[in-house]
């Protein structure tokens, strides 16, 4: 465990605290993806299977239940739940994700550490995450303006994975045999992915936290 | 050889 990795997974768990708060407290999930809270969820169920058999820490196994079981509630209250249900908008958000499941799902059979079935699940969950956040930005980008909880919402998820690859980085230098090219290099596209929404959130949030982020 | 047996990131 290095310092970046347990930042990033705070900042992990922060987004997860933000967006429980928004849709709990705030009674609504405008502007909030169901389609990228689904795909999350299938990250998660699908990544974490080996829950049952490698335990590597109490800290790893606790959070990936947390993970498991917070993206499964924000997934449930949004479909489910009202007056939740009603705020979400299909026309809107309706990125069609089965172009991002089905990629990566062949990606994940062809491209993976051991070609066991575990590691090809796995490595499908790794490829879906980097991905996972497209339909939240196009419905970020349709709306044009984002509510102030949610750009904090998509900035603490992005710091996350940024501060995964410090993570990365950090090993690589420290540990002899560390080598994982397959999250390296998904984790530096969904990283990518965000350095559009990052420069905007910055700019609006020089003059204050509280203002709304404004994408072109 | 990739250290893909001990998975000790989340």
């Amino acid at each position: 465990m290095n310092i970046f990795r347990f930042l990033g997974d705070m900042s992990h768990i922060l987004s997860f605290v933000i967006l429980l708060l928004k849709i709990t407290q705030g009674k609504s999930a405008a502007g909030i993806s169901l389609r990228t809270q689904e795909l999350y969820m299938i990250v998660f169920c699908s990544r974490y299977l080996d829950l049952f058999w490698n335990f590597s820490s109490l800290y790893n196994s606790f959070l990936k239940v947390v993970f498991i079981a917070c993206s499964s509630a924000i997934v449930y209250i949004i479909r489910f739940k009202s007056p939740q249900k009603d705020t979400w908008n299909p026309e809107l958000d309706n990125f069609p994700i089965q172009y991002l499941i089905g990629p990566c799902a062949v990606a994940g059979l062809l491209i993976n550490q051991d070609w066991t079935p575990f590691e090809m699940i796995w490595a499908f969950s790794i490829y879906l995450e980097a991905v996972a956040i497209l339909p939240q930005l196009f419905l970020l980008q349709k709306q044009g303006e984002v509510e102030n909880l949610t750009s904090h919402y998509v900035a603490a998820l992005g710091a996350y994975r940024g501060l995964y690859l410090m993570n990365w980085v950090y090993r690589y230098f420290t540990e002899d045999d560390y080598l994982q090219r397959i999250v390296w290099f998904a984790g530096t596209v969904q990283t990518g992915l965000y350095i559009d929404f990052f420069y905007h959130y910055y700019q609006s949030k020089r003059g204050g936290l509280s203002r709304p982020v404004k994408l072109p | 050889k990739e250290r893909s047996r001990l998975k000790d990131e989340l």
